[in-house]
Protein backbone atom coordinates (compact mmCIF):
# COMPACT_ATOMS: atom_id res chain seq x y z
CA UNK A 1 0.00 0.00 0.00
CA UNK A 2 1.35 3.22 -0.74
CA UNK A 3 1.61 6.36 1.84
CA UNK A 4 1.28 9.64 0.63
CA UNK A 5 1.98 12.55 3.11
CA UNK A 6 2.07 16.23 2.27
CA UNK A 7 4.54 18.43 3.83
CA UNK A 8 2.10 21.40 4.94
CA UNK A 9 2.63 24.45 7.15
CA UNK A 10 1.01 27.66 5.55
CA UNK A 11 3.46 30.35 7.37
CA UNK A 12 6.32 30.99 5.08
CA UNK A 13 9.80 29.79 5.47
CA UNK A 14 9.20 26.86 8.19
CA UNK A 15 10.69 24.05 6.38
CA UNK A 16 8.78 22.61 4.53
CA UNK A 17 11.29 22.47 1.33
CA UNK A 18 13.81 21.31 3.32
CA UNK A 19 12.21 18.75 5.18
CA UNK A 20 10.21 17.28 1.78
CA UNK A 21 13.67 16.91 0.14
CA UNK A 22 15.84 15.29 2.74
CA UNK A 23 12.86 13.12 4.28
CA UNK A 24 11.89 11.42 0.99
CA UNK A 25 15.86 11.23 0.17
CA UNK A 26 16.19 9.67 3.72
CA UNK A 27 12.84 6.80 2.58
CA UNK A 28 15.29 6.50 -0.82
CA UNK A 29 18.29 5.64 1.48
CA UNK A 30 16.40 3.22 3.35
CA UNK A 31 15.23 1.44 -0.28
CA UNK A 32 11.83 2.66 0.11
CA UNK A 33 10.79 3.41 -3.48
CA UNK A 34 9.81 7.20 -2.73
CA UNK A 35 8.25 9.99 -5.43
CA UNK A 36 8.22 13.59 -4.32
CA UNK A 37 6.02 15.88 -6.03
CA UNK A 38 7.06 19.57 -6.01
CA UNK A 39 3.08 21.18 -5.79
CA UNK A 40 4.88 24.85 -4.66
CA UNK A 41 5.01 27.10 -7.29
CA UNK A 42 8.33 28.81 -6.24
CA UNK A 43 9.68 25.52 -7.25
CA UNK A 44 12.14 25.37 -4.61
CA UNK A 45 12.57 21.47 -4.23
CA UNK A 46 12.28 20.92 -7.93
CA UNK A 47 15.19 23.61 -8.07
CA UNK A 48 17.20 21.28 -5.96
CA UNK A 49 17.22 17.95 -8.15
CA UNK A 50 16.51 20.01 -11.81
CA UNK A 51 17.53 22.79 -13.84
CA UNK A 52 14.29 24.16 -13.98
CA UNK A 53 14.79 27.01 -16.43
CA UNK A 54 15.09 25.10 -19.29
CA UNK A 55 11.43 24.08 -20.00
CA UNK A 56 10.76 20.81 -18.84
CA UNK A 57 7.06 18.98 -18.43
CA UNK A 58 5.61 19.24 -15.10
CA UNK A 59 2.73 19.05 -12.49
CA UNK A 60 1.20 22.02 -13.93
CA UNK A 61 0.42 19.84 -17.44
CA UNK A 62 -0.91 17.85 -15.72
CA UNK A 63 -3.23 19.26 -13.28
CA UNK A 64 -4.55 21.93 -16.07
CA UNK A 65 -5.25 19.21 -18.95
CA UNK A 66 -6.51 15.64 -17.56
CA UNK A 67 -5.23 13.93 -21.11
CA UNK A 68 -1.49 14.72 -19.94
CA UNK A 69 -0.03 11.96 -18.31
CA UNK A 70 1.36 11.50 -15.12
CA UNK A 71 3.83 8.95 -16.25
CA UNK A 72 5.10 11.70 -18.93
CA UNK A 73 5.86 14.53 -15.92
CA UNK A 74 8.28 11.98 -14.02
CA UNK A 75 11.86 12.51 -13.58
CA UNK A 76 14.65 10.21 -12.35
CA UNK A 77 17.29 11.29 -9.50
CA UNK A 78 20.89 10.70 -8.76
CA UNK A 79 19.23 7.88 -6.56
CA UNK A 80 17.28 4.84 -8.24
CA UNK A 81 14.82 4.75 -5.32
CA UNK A 82 13.70 8.63 -5.45
CA UNK A 83 11.59 10.37 -8.27
CA UNK A 84 10.26 13.84 -8.83
CA UNK A 85 7.35 15.28 -9.98
CA UNK A 86 8.43 19.24 -10.66
CA UNK A 87 6.52 22.12 -10.28
CA UNK A 88 6.84 25.51 -12.31
CA UNK A 89 6.02 29.19 -11.63
CA UNK A 90 2.94 28.85 -13.87
CA UNK A 91 1.67 26.48 -11.38
CA UNK A 92 0.77 30.05 -9.21
CA UNK A 93 -2.22 30.61 -12.18
CA UNK A 94 -3.80 27.20 -11.49
CA UNK A 95 -6.48 28.53 -9.21
CA UNK A 96 -7.49 30.69 -11.03
CA UNK A 97 -8.13 28.50 -14.11
CA UNK A 98 -10.01 26.16 -12.29
CA UNK A 99 -12.33 28.36 -11.07
CA UNK A 100 -15.65 27.08 -10.71
CA UNK A 101 -14.84 23.20 -11.83
CA UNK A 102 -16.54 20.99 -9.21
CA UNK A 103 -13.25 18.50 -9.35
CA UNK A 104 -10.75 21.21 -8.85
CA UNK A 105 -9.93 19.96 -5.42
CA UNK A 106 -9.82 16.38 -6.33
CA UNK A 107 -7.33 16.70 -9.76
CA UNK A 108 -4.49 15.78 -8.03
CA UNK A 109 -5.97 12.57 -6.18
CA UNK A 110 -7.23 11.70 -9.48
CA UNK A 111 -3.76 11.79 -10.96
CA UNK A 112 -2.03 10.00 -8.28
CA UNK A 113 -3.98 7.18 -9.16
CA UNK A 114 -2.71 6.78 -12.53
CA UNK A 115 0.63 6.09 -11.16
CA UNK A 116 0.72 5.27 -7.41
CA UNK A 117 1.11 1.66 -7.78
CA UNK A 118 4.67 2.08 -8.28
CA UNK A 119 5.69 3.94 -5.08
CA UNK A 120 6.27 2.82 -1.68
CA UNK A 121 5.79 6.57 -0.43
CA UNK A 122 4.70 9.89 -1.97
CA UNK A 123 6.04 13.24 -0.44
CA UNK A 124 4.12 16.11 -1.49
CA UNK A 125 5.44 19.92 -0.83
CA UNK A 126 3.30 22.71 -0.46
CA UNK A 127 3.33 26.11 -0.87
CA UNK A 128 2.97 28.85 1.76
CA UNK A 129 -1.13 29.40 1.61
CA UNK A 130 -3.81 27.20 2.50
CA UNK A 131 -5.33 27.82 -1.35
CA UNK A 132 -6.26 25.41 -4.58
CA UNK A 133 -2.60 23.36 -4.16
CA UNK A 134 -2.45 22.93 -0.75
CA UNK A 135 -6.04 21.74 -0.67
CA UNK A 136 -5.09 19.72 -3.26
CA UNK A 137 -2.78 18.50 -1.75
CA UNK A 138 -4.65 17.38 1.70
CA UNK A 139 -7.13 15.23 -0.51
CA UNK A 140 -5.10 13.59 -2.07
CA UNK A 141 -3.06 12.69 0.98
CA UNK A 142 -3.32 10.06 4.21
CA UNK A 143 -1.53 11.79 6.38
CA UNK A 144 0.06 15.71 6.83
CA UNK A 145 3.50 16.28 8.42
CA UNK A 146 3.41 19.98 9.69
CA UNK A 147 7.14 21.52 9.94
CA UNK A 148 6.59 24.42 13.10
CA UNK A 149 9.49 26.49 13.31
CA UNK A 150 11.00 27.22 16.84
CA UNK A 151 9.55 30.48 16.86
CA UNK A 152 6.51 32.75 17.88
CA UNK A 153 4.51 33.50 14.55
CA UNK A 154 4.83 29.73 13.45
CA UNK A 155 3.55 28.56 16.26
CA UNK A 156 0.70 31.30 16.31
CA UNK A 157 -0.51 29.82 12.83
CA UNK A 158 -1.34 26.27 13.94
CA UNK A 159 -4.80 27.07 14.48
CA UNK A 160 -5.88 28.29 11.03
CA UNK A 161 -3.69 25.09 9.63
CA UNK A 162 -6.13 22.70 12.02
CA UNK A 163 -9.02 24.17 11.04
CA UNK A 164 -8.40 23.49 7.58
CA UNK A 165 -7.49 19.75 7.95
CA UNK A 166 -10.82 19.79 9.82
CA UNK A 167 -12.60 21.00 7.03
CA UNK A 168 -10.98 18.50 4.24
CA UNK A 169 -11.39 16.43 6.67
CA UNK A 170 -15.15 16.68 7.22
CA UNK A 171 -16.00 17.55 3.36
CA UNK A 172 -13.12 15.67 1.13
CA UNK A 173 -10.80 12.95 2.89
CA UNK A 174 -12.00 11.49 5.88
CA UNK A 175 -8.82 8.90 6.21
CA UNK A 176 -7.04 12.67 6.51
CA UNK A 177 -4.89 11.98 9.74
CA UNK A 178 -1.32 14.57 11.22
CA UNK A 179 1.65 11.96 11.27
CA UNK A 180 3.21 14.23 13.24
CA UNK A 181 4.27 17.79 14.50
CA UNK A 182 7.90 18.11 13.42
CA UNK A 183 10.17 21.12 15.60
CA UNK A 184 12.61 22.58 12.69
CA UNK A 185 15.25 25.56 13.34
CA UNK A 186 15.73 24.54 16.22
CA UNK A 187 18.59 26.02 18.67
CA UNK A 188 19.06 24.12 21.74
CA UNK A 189 20.85 27.03 23.58
CA UNK A 190 17.84 29.77 23.56
CA UNK A 191 15.05 29.85 25.77
CA UNK A 192 12.97 30.66 22.68
CA UNK A 193 13.15 27.36 21.26
CA UNK A 194 12.78 25.33 24.16
CA UNK A 195 10.04 27.49 24.70
CA UNK A 196 7.99 26.71 21.78
CA UNK A 197 9.23 23.22 21.98
CA UNK A 198 7.25 22.92 25.40
CA UNK A 199 4.27 24.72 24.37
CA UNK A 200 3.97 22.35 21.34
CA UNK A 201 4.30 19.36 23.24
CA UNK A 202 1.40 20.91 25.59
CA UNK A 203 -0.97 21.16 22.63
CA UNK A 204 0.04 18.86 20.66
CA UNK A 205 1.10 15.98 23.25
CA UNK A 206 2.68 12.55 21.44
CA UNK A 207 2.16 14.06 17.68
CA UNK A 208 5.20 16.16 18.98
CA UNK A 209 8.11 14.15 16.14
CA UNK A 210 11.01 12.69 19.22
CA UNK A 211 13.20 13.84 16.42
CA UNK A 212 13.75 17.98 16.30
CA UNK A 213 15.41 19.41 13.52
CA UNK A 214 18.46 21.43 14.46
CA UNK A 215 19.50 25.17 12.64
CA UNK A 216 22.56 24.03 10.96
CA UNK A 217 24.33 25.91 8.09
CA UNK A 218 25.05 22.81 6.26
CA UNK A 219 21.47 22.22 5.70
CA UNK A 220 20.76 26.01 4.35
CA UNK A 221 24.04 25.05 1.99
CA UNK A 222 23.03 21.58 0.61
CA UNK A 223 20.29 22.99 -1.99
CA UNK A 224 22.47 25.53 -3.87
CA UNK A 225 24.87 22.20 -4.41
CA UNK A 226 21.75 20.69 -5.86
CA UNK A 227 21.86 18.06 -2.72
CA UNK A 228 20.19 16.63 -0.30
CA UNK A 229 21.88 16.49 3.33
CA UNK A 230 23.43 12.99 3.02
CA UNK A 231 25.26 13.83 -0.17
CA UNK A 232 25.84 17.05 0.76
CA UNK A 233 26.87 16.51 4.21
CA UNK A 234 27.05 13.28 5.41
CA UNK A 235 28.02 13.24 8.79
CA UNK A 236 25.88 16.64 10.29
CA UNK A 237 23.66 16.81 12.49
CA UNK A 238 21.46 17.37 10.17
CA UNK A 239 21.57 14.18 8.08
CA UNK A 240 21.36 12.17 11.43
CA UNK A 241 18.27 14.32 12.43
CA UNK A 242 16.43 13.81 9.17
CA UNK A 243 17.57 10.19 8.97
CA UNK A 244 15.88 9.77 12.68
CA UNK A 245 13.00 11.54 11.35
CA UNK A 246 12.66 9.47 8.49
CA UNK A 247 12.67 6.19 10.87
CA UNK A 248 10.20 8.06 13.17
CA UNK A 249 7.22 8.30 9.78
CA UNK A 250 8.03 4.58 9.25
CA UNK A 251 7.10 3.67 12.76
CA UNK A 252 4.05 6.10 12.91
CA UNK A 253 2.34 4.81 9.69
CA UNK B 1 3.09 63.78 -0.34
CA UNK B 2 2.41 60.54 1.76
CA UNK B 3 4.98 58.13 0.84
CA UNK B 4 3.55 54.38 0.17
CA UNK B 5 5.98 51.43 0.79
CA UNK B 6 5.38 47.58 0.39
CA UNK B 7 7.40 44.99 1.92
CA UNK B 8 6.72 42.04 -0.55
CA UNK B 9 8.55 39.05 -1.24
CA UNK B 10 6.66 35.97 -2.74
CA UNK B 11 9.16 33.37 -0.53
CA UNK B 12 8.43 32.64 2.81
CA UNK B 13 9.88 33.70 5.82
CA UNK B 14 12.21 36.05 4.60
CA UNK B 15 11.46 38.48 7.35
CA UNK B 16 8.74 40.81 5.46
CA UNK B 17 6.90 40.65 8.64
CA UNK B 18 9.40 41.19 10.54
CA UNK B 19 10.58 44.55 8.45
CA UNK B 20 7.47 45.72 8.02
CA UNK B 21 6.83 46.40 12.17
CA UNK B 22 10.89 47.68 12.28
CA UNK B 23 10.92 49.96 9.46
CA UNK B 24 7.19 51.36 10.62
CA UNK B 25 8.17 52.09 14.13
CA UNK B 26 11.45 53.63 13.29
CA UNK B 27 9.84 55.58 11.36
CA UNK B 28 7.69 56.61 13.80
CA UNK B 29 10.33 57.43 16.64
CA UNK B 30 12.28 60.11 14.01
CA UNK B 31 8.64 61.72 14.44
CA UNK B 32 7.37 60.65 11.17
CA UNK B 33 3.47 59.73 11.45
CA UNK B 34 3.33 56.13 10.22
CA UNK B 35 0.42 54.05 9.49
CA UNK B 36 1.10 49.76 9.30
CA UNK B 37 -1.36 47.67 7.19
CA UNK B 38 -1.51 44.30 7.41
CA UNK B 39 -2.41 42.40 4.22
CA UNK B 40 -1.44 39.17 5.61
CA UNK B 41 -4.28 36.51 6.65
CA UNK B 42 -1.74 35.13 8.92
CA UNK B 43 -1.75 38.52 10.91
CA UNK B 44 1.39 38.27 11.96
CA UNK B 45 2.15 42.22 12.19
CA UNK B 46 -1.25 42.60 14.38
CA UNK B 47 -0.56 40.14 16.41
CA UNK B 48 2.46 42.28 17.40
CA UNK B 49 0.41 45.12 18.72
CA UNK B 50 -3.07 43.38 18.99
CA UNK B 51 -4.54 40.63 20.81
CA UNK B 52 -6.29 39.27 17.94
CA UNK B 53 -7.84 36.61 18.90
CA UNK B 54 -10.53 39.16 20.09
CA UNK B 55 -12.94 40.41 17.18
CA UNK B 56 -11.41 43.70 16.22
CA UNK B 57 -12.98 45.44 12.93
CA UNK B 58 -9.79 44.38 9.92
CA UNK B 59 -8.88 45.23 6.53
CA UNK B 60 -11.30 42.52 5.14
CA UNK B 61 -14.30 43.98 6.11
CA UNK B 62 -12.81 47.32 4.47
CA UNK B 63 -12.00 45.56 1.12
CA UNK B 64 -14.81 43.40 0.86
CA UNK B 65 -18.06 46.11 1.44
CA UNK B 66 -16.89 49.56 0.26
CA UNK B 67 -19.43 51.46 2.50
CA UNK B 68 -16.99 50.11 5.05
CA UNK B 69 -14.87 53.54 5.96
CA UNK B 70 -11.04 52.93 6.40
CA UNK B 71 -11.00 55.68 9.23
CA UNK B 72 -12.98 52.73 11.26
CA UNK B 73 -10.37 50.09 11.20
CA UNK B 74 -7.71 52.29 12.44
CA UNK B 75 -6.06 51.45 16.03
CA UNK B 76 -3.70 53.08 17.69
CA UNK B 77 -0.07 51.69 19.25
CA UNK B 78 1.65 52.32 22.07
CA UNK B 79 3.54 54.95 20.14
CA UNK B 80 1.47 58.11 19.00
CA UNK B 81 3.21 58.44 15.54
CA UNK B 82 2.41 54.84 15.25
CA UNK B 83 -0.72 53.27 13.64
CA UNK B 84 -2.17 50.15 12.92
CA UNK B 85 -5.06 48.20 10.22
CA UNK B 86 -5.43 45.03 11.33
CA UNK B 87 -5.38 41.98 9.44
CA UNK B 88 -7.28 38.23 10.10
CA UNK B 89 -7.27 35.12 8.87
CA UNK B 90 -10.38 35.86 7.19
CA UNK B 91 -8.61 38.06 4.92
CA UNK B 92 -7.74 34.61 2.78
CA UNK B 93 -11.31 34.22 1.59
CA UNK B 94 -10.82 37.95 -0.57
CA UNK B 95 -9.16 36.96 -3.23
CA UNK B 96 -12.50 34.03 -4.15
CA UNK B 97 -15.22 36.96 -3.06
CA UNK B 98 -14.12 39.35 -5.36
CA UNK B 99 -13.56 36.97 -8.68
CA UNK B 100 -14.77 38.64 -11.96
CA UNK B 101 -15.11 42.24 -9.99
CA UNK B 102 -12.89 44.99 -12.63
CA UNK B 103 -11.71 46.49 -8.97
CA UNK B 104 -10.69 43.90 -7.46
CA UNK B 105 -7.05 45.01 -7.49
CA UNK B 106 -7.82 48.08 -7.35
CA UNK B 107 -9.67 48.06 -3.67
CA UNK B 108 -6.71 48.98 -1.95
CA UNK B 109 -5.21 51.71 -3.99
CA UNK B 110 -9.23 53.51 -3.65
CA UNK B 111 -9.63 52.67 0.30
CA UNK B 112 -5.92 54.26 1.07
CA UNK B 113 -7.49 57.66 -0.65
CA UNK B 114 -9.59 58.14 2.33
CA UNK B 115 -7.21 58.33 5.01
CA UNK B 116 -3.72 59.05 3.44
CA UNK B 117 -3.51 62.88 3.88
CA UNK B 118 -3.00 61.94 7.48
CA UNK B 119 0.03 59.98 7.14
CA UNK B 120 3.53 60.78 6.01
CA UNK B 121 4.58 57.06 5.43
CA UNK B 122 1.86 54.18 4.86
CA UNK B 123 4.01 50.75 5.09
CA UNK B 124 2.63 47.53 3.80
CA UNK B 125 3.09 43.97 4.76
CA UNK B 126 1.89 41.06 2.43
CA UNK B 127 1.57 37.35 2.97
CA UNK B 128 4.11 34.87 0.72
CA UNK B 129 2.52 35.26 -2.32
CA UNK B 130 1.75 37.05 -5.78
CA UNK B 131 -2.38 36.70 -5.68
CA UNK B 132 -5.06 39.29 -5.35
CA UNK B 133 -4.16 40.60 -1.62
CA UNK B 134 -0.05 41.09 -2.91
CA UNK B 135 -1.36 42.97 -6.23
CA UNK B 136 -3.39 45.03 -4.31
CA UNK B 137 -0.63 46.42 -2.09
CA UNK B 138 1.63 46.67 -5.68
CA UNK B 139 -1.31 48.36 -7.00
CA UNK B 140 -1.43 50.86 -4.28
CA UNK B 141 2.46 51.36 -3.99
CA UNK B 142 4.80 54.27 -4.92
CA UNK B 143 7.42 51.96 -3.58
CA UNK B 144 8.38 48.40 -3.03
CA UNK B 145 10.88 47.34 0.09
CA UNK B 146 12.38 43.23 -1.27
CA UNK B 147 13.51 41.39 1.70
CA UNK B 148 15.49 38.98 0.77
CA UNK B 149 17.12 36.03 3.13
CA UNK B 150 20.52 35.22 2.88
CA UNK B 151 19.77 32.03 1.30
CA UNK B 152 19.81 29.87 -1.78
CA UNK B 153 16.50 29.68 -2.25
CA UNK B 154 15.41 32.94 -1.68
CA UNK B 155 17.39 34.12 -4.34
CA UNK B 156 16.40 32.27 -6.85
CA UNK B 157 12.73 33.60 -6.56
CA UNK B 158 13.32 37.47 -7.24
CA UNK B 159 12.77 36.51 -11.33
CA UNK B 160 9.43 35.73 -10.79
CA UNK B 161 9.03 39.08 -8.30
CA UNK B 162 10.71 40.95 -10.80
CA UNK B 163 8.35 39.97 -13.69
CA UNK B 164 5.12 40.65 -11.37
CA UNK B 165 6.18 44.19 -10.59
CA UNK B 166 6.78 45.09 -14.45
CA UNK B 167 3.45 43.47 -14.82
CA UNK B 168 1.90 45.85 -12.18
CA UNK B 169 3.47 49.05 -13.63
CA UNK B 170 2.81 48.24 -17.12
CA UNK B 171 -1.22 47.26 -16.39
CA UNK B 172 -2.00 49.54 -13.48
CA UNK B 173 0.66 51.54 -11.59
CA UNK B 174 3.26 53.33 -13.79
CA UNK B 175 4.97 55.02 -10.62
CA UNK B 176 6.18 51.93 -8.88
CA UNK B 177 9.26 51.38 -8.19
CA UNK B 178 11.47 49.35 -6.18
CA UNK B 179 12.92 51.50 -2.87
CA UNK B 180 15.61 48.76 -2.37
CA UNK B 181 16.50 44.83 -2.00
CA UNK B 182 17.42 44.08 1.63
CA UNK B 183 19.64 41.62 2.89
CA UNK B 184 17.85 40.03 5.74
CA UNK B 185 18.85 36.95 8.09
CA UNK B 186 22.44 37.90 7.48
CA UNK B 187 25.23 35.97 9.35
CA UNK B 188 28.60 37.62 8.61
CA UNK B 189 30.72 34.30 9.80
CA UNK B 190 29.47 32.11 6.81
CA UNK B 191 30.40 32.32 3.13
CA UNK B 192 26.83 31.54 1.83
CA UNK B 193 25.84 35.11 3.70
CA UNK B 194 28.80 36.84 1.87
CA UNK B 195 28.17 35.06 -1.26
CA UNK B 196 24.37 35.41 -1.13
CA UNK B 197 24.90 39.30 -1.01
CA UNK B 198 27.79 39.51 -3.45
CA UNK B 199 25.12 38.04 -5.78
CA UNK B 200 22.69 40.50 -5.00
CA UNK B 201 24.93 43.59 -5.79
CA UNK B 202 26.19 42.08 -8.76
CA UNK B 203 22.33 41.41 -9.96
CA UNK B 204 20.60 44.65 -8.08
CA UNK B 205 23.75 47.01 -7.62
CA UNK B 206 23.06 50.26 -6.23
CA UNK B 207 19.31 49.54 -4.98
CA UNK B 208 20.95 46.56 -2.39
CA UNK B 209 20.09 49.08 0.41
CA UNK B 210 24.21 49.79 2.75
CA UNK B 211 21.97 48.45 5.49
CA UNK B 212 22.29 44.52 6.28
CA UNK B 213 19.78 43.27 9.26
CA UNK B 214 22.12 40.38 11.17
CA UNK B 215 20.63 36.72 12.64
CA UNK B 216 19.46 37.62 15.78
CA UNK B 217 17.72 36.01 18.66
CA UNK B 218 16.35 39.62 19.99
CA UNK B 219 14.68 40.03 16.70
CA UNK B 220 12.92 36.37 17.00
CA UNK B 221 11.83 37.15 20.30
CA UNK B 222 10.42 40.77 20.75
CA UNK B 223 6.95 40.05 18.82
CA UNK B 224 6.05 37.02 21.63
CA UNK B 225 6.73 40.24 23.86
CA UNK B 226 4.17 42.38 21.72
CA UNK B 227 6.63 44.91 20.92
CA UNK B 228 9.16 46.13 18.31
CA UNK B 229 12.61 45.77 18.24
CA UNK B 230 13.06 49.19 19.48
CA UNK B 231 11.81 49.05 22.65
CA UNK B 232 12.24 45.39 23.20
CA UNK B 233 16.25 45.34 22.97
CA UNK B 234 16.98 49.47 22.12
CA UNK B 235 20.74 48.60 22.12
CA UNK B 236 20.65 44.89 19.83
CA UNK B 237 21.93 45.18 17.06
CA UNK B 238 18.68 44.90 15.38
CA UNK B 239 17.51 47.82 16.59
CA UNK B 240 20.74 49.70 15.25
CA UNK B 241 19.95 47.85 11.45
CA UNK B 242 16.50 48.97 11.24
CA UNK B 243 16.84 52.49 12.29
CA UNK B 244 19.76 52.53 9.95
CA UNK B 245 17.37 51.04 7.64
CA UNK B 246 14.62 54.21 8.35
CA UNK B 247 17.29 56.28 7.27
CA UNK B 248 18.34 55.17 4.48
CA UNK B 249 14.84 55.02 3.15
CA UNK B 250 14.15 58.72 4.02
CA UNK B 251 17.31 59.22 1.91
CA UNK B 252 15.74 57.35 -1.02
CA UNK B 253 12.47 58.68 -1.27
N1 LIG C 1 17.40 23.25 9.99
C1 LIG C 1 17.75 24.31 9.27
N2 LIG C 1 18.88 24.98 9.58
C2 LIG C 1 19.23 26.08 8.87
N3 LIG C 1 18.55 26.59 7.84
C3 LIG C 1 17.42 25.96 7.49
C4 LIG C 1 16.95 24.79 8.16
N4 LIG C 1 15.80 24.41 7.58
C5 LIG C 1 15.56 25.29 6.59
N5 LIG C 1 16.53 26.22 6.53
C6 LIG C 1 16.63 27.38 5.64
O1 LIG C 1 15.57 28.25 5.97
C7 LIG C 1 14.97 28.76 4.76
C8 LIG C 1 13.51 28.31 4.74
O2 LIG C 1 13.44 26.92 4.57
P1 LIG C 1 12.49 26.26 3.47
O3 LIG C 1 12.63 26.99 2.18
O4 LIG C 1 12.71 24.81 3.50
O5 LIG C 1 11.09 26.64 4.14
P2 LIG C 1 9.65 26.55 3.47
O6 LIG C 1 8.68 26.38 4.58
O7 LIG C 1 9.67 25.53 2.42
O8 LIG C 1 9.51 28.01 2.80
P3 LIG C 1 8.27 28.50 1.87
O9 LIG C 1 7.20 28.86 2.86
O10 LIG C 1 8.81 29.68 1.11
O11 LIG C 1 7.92 27.35 1.00
C9 LIG C 1 15.79 28.21 3.60
O12 LIG C 1 16.74 29.17 3.25
C10 LIG C 1 16.46 26.99 4.18
O13 LIG C 1 17.68 26.75 3.57
N1 LIG D 1 17.12 39.23 11.56
C1 LIG D 1 16.49 38.20 12.12
N2 LIG D 1 17.15 37.44 13.01
C2 LIG D 1 16.56 36.35 13.56
N3 LIG D 1 15.32 35.94 13.28
C3 LIG D 1 14.62 36.65 12.39
C4 LIG D 1 15.14 37.81 11.76
N4 LIG D 1 14.20 38.30 10.92
C5 LIG D 1 13.14 37.48 11.02
N5 LIG D 1 13.39 36.49 11.92
C6 LIG D 1 12.51 35.36 12.29
O1 LIG D 1 12.37 34.56 11.13
C7 LIG D 1 11.01 34.15 11.00
C8 LIG D 1 10.48 34.69 9.68
O2 LIG D 1 10.39 36.10 9.74
P1 LIG D 1 9.06 36.85 9.29
O3 LIG D 1 7.87 36.16 9.87
O4 LIG D 1 9.26 38.29 9.54
O5 LIG D 1 9.14 36.54 7.72
P2 LIG D 1 7.99 36.75 6.65
O6 LIG D 1 8.69 36.92 5.36
O7 LIG D 1 7.09 37.83 7.09
O8 LIG D 1 7.23 35.33 6.70
P3 LIG D 1 5.88 34.96 5.88
O9 LIG D 1 6.38 34.64 4.51
O10 LIG D 1 5.29 33.78 6.59
O11 LIG D 1 5.01 36.17 5.92
C9 LIG D 1 10.27 34.70 12.21
O12 LIG D 1 10.24 33.70 13.17
C10 LIG D 1 11.13 35.85 12.69
O13 LIG D 1 11.03 36.03 14.04
MG1 LIG E 1 9.06 25.70 0.41
MG1 LIG F 1 5.00 37.77 7.26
Amino acid sequence: KTRIISITNQKGGVGKTTTAINLAYGLALLNITTLLIDLDPQANASLTFLDIHREVCNIYDVLLDSKIQMKDVIHSTASDTLFLIPSRISLAKLESKLIGEIDAYYRLKEKIKEIKDGYDYIIIDTPPALGLLTVNALVASDYILIPVQASYFALEGTDDLLETIEKVKALANPSLNIIGILITLFDKRTTLSKDIYKQLKNVFGSLVFQSKISKSIRLEESPAYKESIFTFAPKSSGAEEYMQLAKEVLKRV
